[in-house]
């Protein structure tokens, strides 16, 4: 474990006094590996460890009969502080039919958490809305209307303009008295322009309450990038962790965090419409950390 | 600009934050940065430039010492069965589509054998591309056995006269212990359909996979024997460096790059353009 390699090198400083500097970068190096091996972005690996390193310098830690396991406690403690505090998933607020819409790369997990999502609101008593505005995708529509008729939720949408489409279903939902309403929209890259316009002319059309990132939790070094330009145009009020119920370390879930400030609000546990769980940051903080 | 030895250091983190975020993981950056190092020594004058030429280098030799497949040199008797495997969402369905355009307008008659039968909508999506390109379509109910169905398309493959059957699977992922026996069962009962099918098995990674790659890699590998991936989504910012590891561990050639949506969007595997890319 991250905790033992740690003892290993920190040990040395046991008996000498005074705190080594050059160990407790030793140390940090391991940590450093540790992170980039669970596919935790460079840049916020960087700048991370610098944030533990006075930390790992403190007199607690010289105190400690195990040095390493005191220093991966506070790296747990940080991580867990970083990757933010459970809150309430949702925030209802209002009588209009609350908006929730996904974004994200291809095949990230979007259609599926859609569904998932409405059957977690259903659970909780709310008459919910699915809207199909991926117009692109083969049989995407019928993914998500044979998907929503497993659930027994109403669903809208099919050809068109997504926009057009995501209009409707908000007027829809008011005069129908929907409590809310789940925008599925097409897999794009961050880089096309014309798609991520497409998601800034929905928003300005529908203005979701929570405008969510779904994001793959396996995903490595790029989760960043993705989910910057995705902030820059949505502003980002939650993020949605999917393919997590692997072996993936997961490190992608800090480097969305840290670059966009928004809320891990769910993870994806599996295939089935019921695997979405909140999220748990101690949980994430120790796979991360493996 | 020459170096002197703090520049030197400043070029080697350079690099590695470079490497790193390419995916190629910390081994493969490691020996790339070991390689430079001995570049250094014997040429301790090095400019930037200079090292990309021995990182390239590196790395084109990674990916070219893998050995070709056993598929690219002995050609089977038709049809040729092709099964594309990998974990949720990668591209598989989308890759089949354009594999299958690539051989139809080669003047090859296709058919797909639509065997992800768990997930929604997953036969009409592959129905859909089979009529985009001109292809057959081999399906049965939903929730019909995968190994059926793959069974059944590979025994119409022969029975009507198909040069090529690619057939479909469902995501899964790799620590699924059921569902690497499902694929287990499929390519058993593919072989049984026809003698020494399927005679390509094609890994699907999506280009923003990170390290977990290797491990996804390495159990379907060891489940089934991979004869080549296909790294999808390359149109994006992700490079994919994950093959490089791939490479080095486990021997996994790549055959294809997935660079967009559409039935053109596929490009054949060609190291120096890829590590260009990578590198650029
Ligand atoms: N194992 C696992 N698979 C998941 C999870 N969430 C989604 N999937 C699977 O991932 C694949 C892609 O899911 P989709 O819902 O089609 O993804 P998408 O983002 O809508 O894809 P596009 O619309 O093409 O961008 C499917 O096989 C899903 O069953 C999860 O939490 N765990
Ligand atoms: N930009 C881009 N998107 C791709 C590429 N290949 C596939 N996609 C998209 O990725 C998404 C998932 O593709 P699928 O073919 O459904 O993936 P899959 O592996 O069959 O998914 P499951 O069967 O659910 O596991 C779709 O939106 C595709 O259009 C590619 O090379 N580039
Ligand atoms: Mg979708
Ligand atoms: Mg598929």
């Amino acid at each position: 474990s991250l905790a033992a390699k740690l003892d290993g090198i920190l040990k040395k400083l046991q008996g000498h006094g005074k705190l080594d500097e050059r160990t407790v970068d030793e140390a940090l190096r391991e940590l450093r590996l540790a992170l980039l091996e669970a596919d935790v972005n460079y840049r916020v690996v960087k700048d991370f460890v610098a944030s533990i390193r006075p930390k790992a310098l403190s007199e607690q830690v010289l105190a400690s009969i195990t040095p390493g396991h005191q220093v991966a406690w506070i790296v747990h403690q940080e991580m867990v502080r970083l990757l933010g505090g459970e809150s309430a998933p949702i925030h209802w607020s209002g009588i209009d039919p609350m908006v929730i819409m996904l974004a994200g790369l291809q095949g990230s997990g979007k259609t599926t958490t859609a569904a998932k999502l409405a059957l977690l609101l259903k659970r909780q008593q709310r008459r919910v809305l699915l809207v199909a505005a991926d117009v692109y995708r083969p049989a995407a529509v019928a993914q998500l209307r044979t998907l929503s008729s497993q659930i027994g939720v109403d669903c809208d949408g099919g050809e068109g303009d997504p926009v057009a489409i995501c209009s409707a279903a908000a007027v829809r939902a008011r005069r129908e008295v929907y409590d809310a309403v789940v925008l599925d929209t097409a897999g794009r890259l961050h880089i096309d322009s014309e798609m991520m316009e497409e998601l800034a002319r929905i928003v300005a059309a529908v203005s979701p309450k929570e405008r969510l990132l779904v994001a793959d939790g396996m995903t490595g070094q790029d989760a960043v990038k993705t989910a910057q330009e995705f902030h820059a145009t949505l502003s980002l009020t939650g993020i949605i962790l999917t393919k997590l119920d692997g072996d993936a370390r997961g490190g992608a879930a800090l480097s969305v965090r840290a670059v966009t400030g928004a809320p891990i609000k769910f993870v994806g546990v599996g295939e089935k419409l019921q695997d979405l769980e909140p999220f748990h940051p101690s949980r994430i903080a120790s796979r991360i950390l493996g | 600009r020459s170096s002197s030895a703090e520049n030197r250091q400043e070029l080697l983190d350079e690099l590695e934050e470079l490497l790193i975020q390419a995916d190629v993981g910390i081994q493969t950056a490691g020996i790339i940065r070991d390689d430079v190092s001995a570049y250094f020594a014997v040429h301790p004058g090095a400019t930037w430039d200079d090292v990309l030429g021995i990182v390239r280098a590196s790395m084109v030799r990674m990916l070219s010492a893998v050995p070709p497949a056993e598929a690219a040199i002995l050609p089977p008797i038709p049809p040729e069965v092709v099964l594309v495997i990998g974990v949720n969402g990668g591209g598989k369905t989308t890759t089949i589509g354009k594999l299958a355009y690539r051989h139809v307008q080669a003047g090859r008659r296709v058919l797909l054998g639509a065997a992800d039968t768990f997930r929604a909508a997953a036969v009409e999506q592959l129905a859909i591309w089979a009529d985009r390109v001109g292809a057959d379509l081999l399906a049965q109910k939903s929730g019909a056995d995968p190994a059926s169905v793959a069974f059944d398309a590979v025994a119409a493959g022969r029975s009507r006269g198909n040069d090529v059957v690619i057939l479909d699977t469902a995501g899964r992922l790799h620590t699924k212990v059921n569902l690497m026996q499902e694929l287990l069962k499929i390519q058993r009962v593919v072989g049984k359909a026809h003698e020494g099918a399927p005679h390509e098995v094609l890994l699907v990674v999506d280009a923003t996979m990170g390290q977990n790659a290797i491990a996804q890699a390495r159990q379907f590998h060891q489940s089934l024997g991979i004869t080549g991936i296909v790294v999808s989504k390359l149109d994006g910012t992700a490079k994919g460096g994950v093959v490089l590891p791939l490479a080095r561990e486990l021997g996994l050639p790549v055959r294809w790059l997935g660079v967009g949506e559409g039935l053109d969007d596929l490009e054949p595997f060609e190291a120096g353009a890829f590590v260009d890319a990578l590198l650029s």
